[in-house]
């Protein structure tokens, strides 16, 4: 919060002083009316709109300079800033309009996230540092139909102003962020990015560097905004400088944040079995550049240089990799030690003699900070 | 993933996205402080709020996490509001 500021009444009014060109009317209203909804569905705040006079909310689009002091920048960057509550300019917010604002598409800005991200300000929330929360400050396309608040948000909503004592039922809830500390969960996905370690996670992931100690969270559409979340695979592709993301069917070819042209493609392009409904794990093994793809109980090997199927697959994970009888989660190679996960367990081979050393947790290499 | 290499004008962008959003200010006068450099130790706010390598350089990562699409309100929780 800013400070603990806060409206000392849960009534309140806004009123919308004119229209960005890129929507509708309709569209605009609808998009305010449901972003201020998304904080009155877990509070006692209510929403009055007026039509002239002075509103407690008073929104408004402009460009550049529009007398508050702080001057828009032009298409990019800061797409809108609001005020905290209080009297006067407390509690406004302002959009650049500038910026291409849409009602649900994925080009351009959703009016209604960017608008309840500012309302959150207007009501007085700070900007949160958990990548998950609607009031992380950057933007992140999400689907406004499916939209859920955040906990965190939650949270600090009703630290300000206590919980909706008439609520919708059933009251929604949003998925938390993945936690790095739950030793229960199961990795979607782990992968190497150029020295860097990819630990995947529904729609979120972690970087972790070899010289730092502390993951770094981030949504995978920040990273890669063409990426697919809730993935079932990825590994990196030494040969090609590639990280491939697996998701059902397909899977997409990233180089550096772009999606390689071509791409998404069926798995088949990888001469998976065109019956393969997904791919469970995927590492690379940089010793033969070859990569295995774990499907079921299963793994298949890939021949990164020739780009075919090698002969002899499928075979049965445990015919390679003694002791694994669960369900392969994840995989990936690190050190020339090779390391596949099942559930919250990480078991470490060497991928030569099929030898198993050590059954390790997730936390072995993401740590919990 | 490496971005272009960082330039003049990056860094100049570094500055004002520091300015706006950590409350950078600009020392003038006669006054030098020795060891403290501003400019890093707000890089180094910036980056652990946002879960970066905390370097107090600008690295790549650093700038392209200056150059998303963004909320116009201050990190520095009070300093708009103060």
């Amino acid at each position: 919060t800013f400070g603990g500021f806060k409206w000392e009444k849960n009534s309140l009014t806004y009123r919308i002083e004119n229209y960005t060109p890129d929507m509708s009317a309709a569209e605009v209203d609808d998009s305010i009316e449901r972003a201020l909804q998304v904080w009155a569905q877990v509070t006692p705040l209510r929403f009055t709109r007026i039509y002239n006079g002075i509103a407690d909310i008073m929104i408004s689009f402009s460009r550049q300079a529009h007398g508050d002091g702080y001057p828009f920048d032009g298409p990019g960057g800061t797409l809108a800033h609001a005020f905290a509550p209080s009297t006067g300019i407390g509690g406004d917010a302002h959009f650049d309009d500038d910026e291409d604002f849409t009602f649900s598409s994925n080009r351009g800005y959703v009016l209604f996230l960017v608008a309840a991200h500012e309302f959150g300000h207007s009501l007085g929330l700070s900007h949160s540092d958990d990548p998950g929360a609607l009031m992380y400050p950057i933007y992140s396309f999400s689907n406004p139909e499916t939209f859920v608040l955040p906990q965190d948000d939650v949270n600090g909503i009703q630290s300000l102003y206590g919980a909706n004592e008439d609520p919708v039922e059933p009251r929604p809830t949003a998925p938390p962020t993945p936690n790095a500390c739950d030793s229960t969960m199961t990795l979607d996905a782990v992968a190497t990015l150029r020295g860097e370690m990819l630990f995947f996670k529904d729609s979120f992931f972690w970087r972790s560097y070899p010289q730092s100690a502390t993951p770094q969270q981030t949504r995978i559409t920040n990273f890669w905004p063409n990426a697919p979340v809730n993935i079932d695979a990825a590994y990196e592709s030494q040969q090609s400088d590639r990280v491939l993301l697996f998701k059902g069917r397909q899977v997409w070819a990233f180089s550096g944040y772009d999606l390689v042209s071509g791409y998404p493609k069926p798995l088949s392009s990888l001469g998976l079995p065109k019956t393969t409904k997904k791919v469970d794990a995927a590492l690379y093994d940089v010793a033969s550049r070859k990569t295995l793809f774990f499907v079921g109980s299963n793994y298949y090997s890939y021949d990164e240089a020739k780009e075919t199927m090698d002969e002899g697959f499928p075979k049965r994970v445990d015919e390679t990799f003694s002791g694994m009888s669960g369900k392969v989660t994840a995989a990936f190679q690190y050190r020339g030690f090779t390391y596949v996960y099942s559930g919250p367990y990480m078991f470490e081979y060497s991928l030569r003699s099929g030898r198993l050393f050590r059954v390790l947790r997730n936390s072995y290499f993401l740590r919990c900070t | 993933a490496p971005l272009s290499q960082i330039n003049q004008q990056d860094e100049s962008f570094a500055k004002n996205y520091l300015k706006t959003f950590f409350n950078l200010t600009e020392e003038s006068g006669p006054t030098v402080r020795r060891g403290f450099n501003p400019a890093a130790v707000k890089l180094m706010e910036m980056q652990r709020f946002f879960g970066l390598q905390i370097t107090g350089t600008l690295d790549t990562d650093t700038l392209a996490m200056m150059k998303k699409p963004r909320c116009g309100v201050s990190d520095q929780k009070v300093a708009r509001f103060s």
